[in-house]
This record gives structure tokens, sequence and C-alpha cells, in this order.
């Protein structure tokens, strides 16, 4: 918005919009207990979907990304005053527990929900 | 940068991080017998009632509880009374209290007729404890809610039996139960061989968990935190007045 109005102010280039695809986004991803190799003691389910953030965390961030104001703050610091201080990185912000059915090592069988198993949606932080 | 690790990697070397809540329930790598019978089959339901196939809550679940445990019976002793009665001890182990979860109920579910070659079997189970209170479903009442156990099971509630006499204890504590059964006709004294019975499961203890008031806390605040965060909007994102 200030970018047309204030010349100090950098517009963003076409560059970053053609970025905007690669923006910090939450991606599906299943797996397998097999592939985790905790199957021989997790029952159900057999697949788990934990998902995962991915994507820059640079030039304007979305307003539904939840970034806090110090992210917001570090970033432009990071483009315009100091590349040595660290870009922000795309991590899970909200996450969705899961229901497991698994025996324990004394032979007993549990059903237990765990909270922050799934990743909901994506910060850049 | 977030790279996913190689799943093969993990598959060959399927150590657990002991930072990971999840991992403290894991056994190790030589897994006891994979449980079979009726048990496991009360447990798969159960999980199918509570969550939908990929893991998710149900938001209409009602099992009323965040964590529930099936014990089976860590050692039994038969004793063949005079006439027609068996009496089987059943031990259930309990393990240590976890501070983070508080027990809300606890039922034992056993076998109330046996049918074996030739011979039918009336059973009935006692805690070991004197003046327990215990109280059988579905009650007498006729409770709505559907019962979740088979023809051949029953499920008694011993709440108030543990949280009274055995959960407050210190050290080891194991729960007694007697499982009795007395045979329905003929005159012939059975004689029956335990050994083999112990493999049909004829009794288990399920205990449920709810968070404690101060883990449920912890987690509203949690999820406060984050809320106002939602709400929250940075001033650098406010539309322009």
């Amino acid at each position: 918005q200030t970018c047309s109005i204030a010349s100090d102010v950098p517009c963003p280039s076409q560059e970053q919009d053609r970025s905007v695809n690669n923006q910090c986004s939450l991606h599906p991803y299943k797996v397998s207990f097999h592939q985790l190799g905790w199957d021989h003691w997790i029952i159900a389910p057999r697949l788990y979907t934990p998902n995962y953030c991915k994507g820059i965390c640079t030039g304007v961030l979305p307003y539904g990304l939840n970034s806090p104001n110090h992210a917001i703050i570090q970033s432009l610091v990071n483009e315009l005053v100091n590349r040595s201080v660290p870009q922000l990185s795309c991590v899970p912000y909200k996450f969705l527990p899961m229901s497991i059915l698994l025996i324990e090592a004394n032979g007993s069988i549990l059903y237990k929900e765990y909270e922050g198993m799934i990743a909901q949606s994506c910060t850049c932080r | 940068k977030v790279e996913w690790p190689s799943t093969t990697l993990l598959a060959e070397n399927p150590t657990l991080p002991s930072s990971l809540d999840l991992a403290k329930e894991a056994p190790g790598k030589e897994m006891k017998q994979w449980p079979q019978g009726y048990p496991l089959r009360y447990m798969l339901k159960l999980y199918q009632r509570s969550a939908d196939p990929h893991g998710h809550p149900r938001e209409n679940r009602t099992i009323g509880a965040k964590m529930v445990r099936l014990i089976k019976p860590s050692a039994s002793a038969m004793r063949l009374l005079r006439g027609p009665w068996h009496i089987q001890t059943l031990d259930f182990p309990l393990a240590s209290n976890e501070v983070a979860y508080q027990l809300i109920r606890a039922t034992v579910v056993y076998r109330h007729q046996l049918h074996l070659v030739h011979y039918h079997l009336s059973c009935h189970v006692e805690p070991w404890v004197p003046k327990c209170r215990t109280k059988h479903f579905p009650s007498k009442s006729g409770s709505a809610k559907p019962s979740s156990v088979s023809k051949a099971w029953r499920e008694m509630n011993i709440t108030h039996c543990i949280q009274q006499k055995l959960w407050n204890r210190k050290g080891r504590r194991v729960l007694r139960l007697r499982f009795m059964c007395q045979q329905q006709k003929g005159n012939e004294t059975l004689e029956l061989r335990w050994h083999g019975m112990t493999s049909l499961d004829v009794a288990f203890l399920l205990l449920y968990f709810n968070d404690t008031d101060e883990s449920a806390q912890a987690k509203l605040l949690a999820r406060g935190q984050e809320e106002l965060t939602d709400r929250e909007s940075p001033f650098l994102m406010r539309s322009v007045r």
C-alpha cells in the first residue's frame, strides 16, 4: 500500500509476484506406521497424516499466516537492514489431536487421544 | 529448511525420540505376543466408535474419557471347591498413577457363560476386597446407553472399589478378583484344566482416565494464547484509516 506513495519503500517485484505459489503453506502428507517401524505396537490407525509446512517466508507476508509482529519486523530487518539476521521459517501453527490404539510394554491395550499430532495450519516465524 | 526424512531410514532404525509423548508407551523391539480374542475386538470397537479411520476423534464420541486402558490378568490360580463350583483368582497389576490423568471409571468385563464340550458353566466375578460396592451393566433401571459388551460377556462397575480401596495406595498395587463358575447341570463334577482356560480370556479390567484439572487448564491456556494471537491484528497489517 505504501510503496506506491513513498518513494523509499520498494514495491514487490514481478519476481516476488511469481513466487506467491511458493509461499509458506500446508502440504498434505500421509505415512504408514509400518514405514515408521511402529506397526509392531500401534494397532490403529494404520495410516497417519501429519502434514507438513513448506514454502518461503519472504516479501509481503499474507495476513492469514498469523505471524506475530516480531516475525514481520525480523523479515523486514533481513531484507532491508542486515542479511545476517535469519529469515523466517515456515512451521506448523495449529494442530489437531489424534486417537491411537496401541499395545503397551506390559501387554495392556491402550486407547489414547494425543494432542499436537496433525498440522492444521502454518505460520512464518 | 524443512526436509522430510527418508522413510526407509526410519524403518531400519525404529528408535523413538525420548521427547515424544507417544514414545513413552512404546514397548521394546522384542514385542510380546500380539493381543487376540475378545479383548482386542472390544478395544477395536471402542476405537471405531471414538475415532474415524484417519484417527481423528469423533465429535459425537460418547466414550467420556481421553484414555482407556485394558489390563489382562497377570496371574491366576485355580481352586476346585466342593460340588460344582470352580474358582479362579485373577490378579490385575495397576501401573503407577500418571500425574496428568485422573481415574474416572473402572469396570471389569468377564465371561458369564462358558461353553465347553458337554459342559456349560455360569460365572461371575467378585472383588477380593470386602464391602466393595459394585454395579452391573446394563443396570436394572434400564439405561438408555446401548451395551458394548457381547452376550457372552458382562460388565461390572468397580470404580468405587478401586478409588476407595486401592488407587491411592503407595507401592505395588494389584487388584485381585475371584472368577467363580458353577456347572449348570449334571452330577458329575468336572475337573477343569484352568491352564488351558486362561487362553480364553475370561476377564479383563478397563480403566478410564481424563485430564486432571491442572493439565486441562494448561491445555486451555495454550489454546487461549493461540486464539488471542488469531484475534490480535498486527499493527503493520491493519488497514489504513
